[in-house]
C-alpha cells in the first residue's frame, strides 16, 4: 500500500518539482512503483518528461474539475522507467486555474478522494506542489500520509521553513491526523558560497534528525532537465548531482524497511 | 509623477526579490526616490532589510483588508539610502493570507486605489510579486503601469515567460489599458553551465529589445542579503552582482531620460 507524500515549499526555485523528478525515477530504478502528480499549475513537472502543457492530453484538472477517473489521466514517464508514472496537472489558462483551485477550495478532501483509488498500485505518491501554502497546496497536504520540504541552501529559503510547519501542523489540526513528517531536504548546496557551511549547521540545529542526511550539491545538470525531458539518471548518471538522488533514494529505503 | 512597475514571474526563486531589492537600492542611490512594495506573502522583501515577519508593526495587509492609509505603513529602509522606502506585506498567517488575497479578488482596483495617493512622492514603485499570477498577482497588473519580468538563465524558468506575456495581455484587455512591458531581464546566469551561451541566445531571439542588455550573473554575494539584511551595494559594492545592478540601474536611467 503505497504513500501518499507531498513535496511543499512556499521558498520558490528550492528543488521541489527537481526532486519529485529524480528521487521519483529513482525508486523507480530500485523496483518500487513509483507515481508523480503535478499539483502546480506552471505544468512544470509535465515538461521535464516532454508532456508539455501544450499538449492534447487531459490531466489532474479533468478528474478535480469533471470528475474524469484517475486512471485515465495516468501517462509513462518513460520507456527505461517502466514503474515510474505521470500524472500532469495540464492547467493552461488563469480560467482553468480558477476552476482547478475552486474545486479544491470547495471541498478539501477531493483530492483525497481521487487519489484512494491509485493508492494500492502505488509504492510512492509524490505531490509536486507550486511556491504558496494555500490551495492547492492545502488539499495535497490534506490528501497526503505525510510531507517533504526542500530546503535550498540559503538564508532566504531557511527563513521560510517554519511557516510550512505551522501550515501543516494546522491541516493536521483540522483535516487530517495522520499528516507526518517525511523529512527536510537541503539542496543546491554550493561549495563555493562562504555561507553554505553555516547554514547547513544552523538547519541541522533547528530540525535534528528530520533533516535526511544526504545533502543534493548545486549541479547544472540538473537544470539541463527540462532541455532533455528525462531525469538525470537517464542521461548522467555519474553527475554529482544523479549521484547525491540515488544516495537518497537509498537513504529512504532504508529508512523504510526499519520502520 | 513615479511609475508603477510589477515584478512578475509565476516561476518561483528567479530573482523577483533580489530585483526588486537591488535595483530599488541602486536607483535611490543614484538620486531617484524608489518604494518597494512587498506583495508576496512570504514577506520575503521585508526580511532583507530587517523589518522581519515577527515584527509588531502593520503593513499592506492592513492597507488592504482595513483601510489604514498607505502612508502609515511606509518605513525607511535603510541609514545610508534615504530614498528607498518600503511597505511590508506583513502577511503572517494562513488566515491572514486568505483575507488579503480576499479583499482584492472582491474588488481587482483596490490596491490601484491604495497607491495612487504616494505615487506623487515617488519615482519609481516596485511591486515584488509572489510566484504565481492571480491574486495578490493580478492586483498588481492592474495597479502597474509596466510589468518587469526576471528570466533565471535557466530552460524551466525559459519555457514560463508566455504565460505571464499571457496573463499581462488579460488584465490589459480587462482592466488596466497603460499596462506596457518594462523588460526581461537575465538573472543568476551562470558562467559554468554549458546550457548558459544557449539560453541567452534563444531569450533575445523571442523577446528581443525587450530584454535588457544587462545580464545578472550567479553571485553567491547576492544570497547573503536576506542574512545582512541590506542591499548588496551596502556590503559588496565591487561583487559581481552589485555592478550587474549598478548597470542594470544605468541603463534604466538612459532609456527613461530618453522617453
Ligand atoms: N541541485 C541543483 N543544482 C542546480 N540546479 C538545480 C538543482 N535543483 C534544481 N535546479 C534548477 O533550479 C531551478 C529550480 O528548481 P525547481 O524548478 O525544481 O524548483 P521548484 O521548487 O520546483 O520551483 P517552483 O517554486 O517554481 O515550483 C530549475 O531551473 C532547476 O533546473
Ligand atoms: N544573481 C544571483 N546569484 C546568486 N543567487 C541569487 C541571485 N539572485 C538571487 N539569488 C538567491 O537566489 C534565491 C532566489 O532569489 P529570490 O528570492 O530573489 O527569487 P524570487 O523570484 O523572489 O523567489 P520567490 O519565487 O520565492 O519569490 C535567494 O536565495 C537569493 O538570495
Ligand atoms: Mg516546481
Ligand atoms: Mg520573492
Amino acid at each position: 500500500m503505497g504513500q501518499i507524500i507531498a513535496i511543499v515549499s512556499q521558498k520558490g526555485g528550492v528543488g521541489k518539482t527537481s526532486t519529485a523528478v529524480n528521487l521519483g525515477a529513482c525508486l523507480s530504478a530500485m523496483k518500487k512503483r513509483v507515481l508523480l502528480v503535478g499539483m502546480d499549475p506552471q505544468c512544470g513537472l509535465a515538461r521535464c518528461f516532454g508532456l508539455d502543457d501544450t499538449g492534447a492530453g487531459i490531466g489532474l484538472l479533468e478528474s478535480i474539475r469533471d470528475g474524469v477517473a484517475v486512471s485515465e489521466v495516468i501517462y509513462p514517464s518513460h520507456a527505461r522507467l517502466p514503474r515510474l508514472d505521470i500524472i500532469p496537472a495540464n492547467v493552461r489558462t488563469m480560467t482553468e486555474e480558477g476552476q482547478y483551485i475552486g474545486s479544491m477550495d470547495r471541498e478539501i478532501n477531493l483530492l483525497s478522494r481521487v487519489l484512494e483509488r491509485v493508492k494500492p498500485d502505488y509504492d510512492y505518491i509524490f505531490l509536486d506542489c507550486p511556491p504558496r501554502l494555500n490551495n492547492p497546496t492545502q488539499a495535497a497536504l490534506v490528501a497526503a500520509d505525510s510531507y517533504l520540504v526542500p530546503i535550498q541552501c540559503e538564508y532566504a529559503s531557511m527563513a521560510t521553513v517554519g511557516r510550512v510547519l505551522r501550515a501543516a501542523l494546522e491541516v493536521r489540526r483540522l483535516h487530517n491526523a495522520r499528516l507526518g513528517i517525511f523529512g527536510f531536504l537541503i539542496t543546491m548546496a554550493d561549495k563555493r558560497a562562504a555561507f553554505t557551511v553555516k547554514v547547513v549547521q544552523e538547519i541541522r540545529l533547528y530540525l535534528k534528525d528530520r533533516v535526511f542526511r544526504t545533502i543534493i550539491p548545486r549541479d547544472p545538470k540538473l537544470a539541463e532537465i527540462p532541455n532533455r525531458r528525462e531525469p538525470v539518471i537517464a542521461y548522467d548518471l555519474q553527475s554529482p548531482g544523479a549521484r547525491a538522488y540515488v544516495q537518497l533514494a537509498r537513504e529512504i529505503l532504508a529508512a523504510d524497511s526499519g520502520r
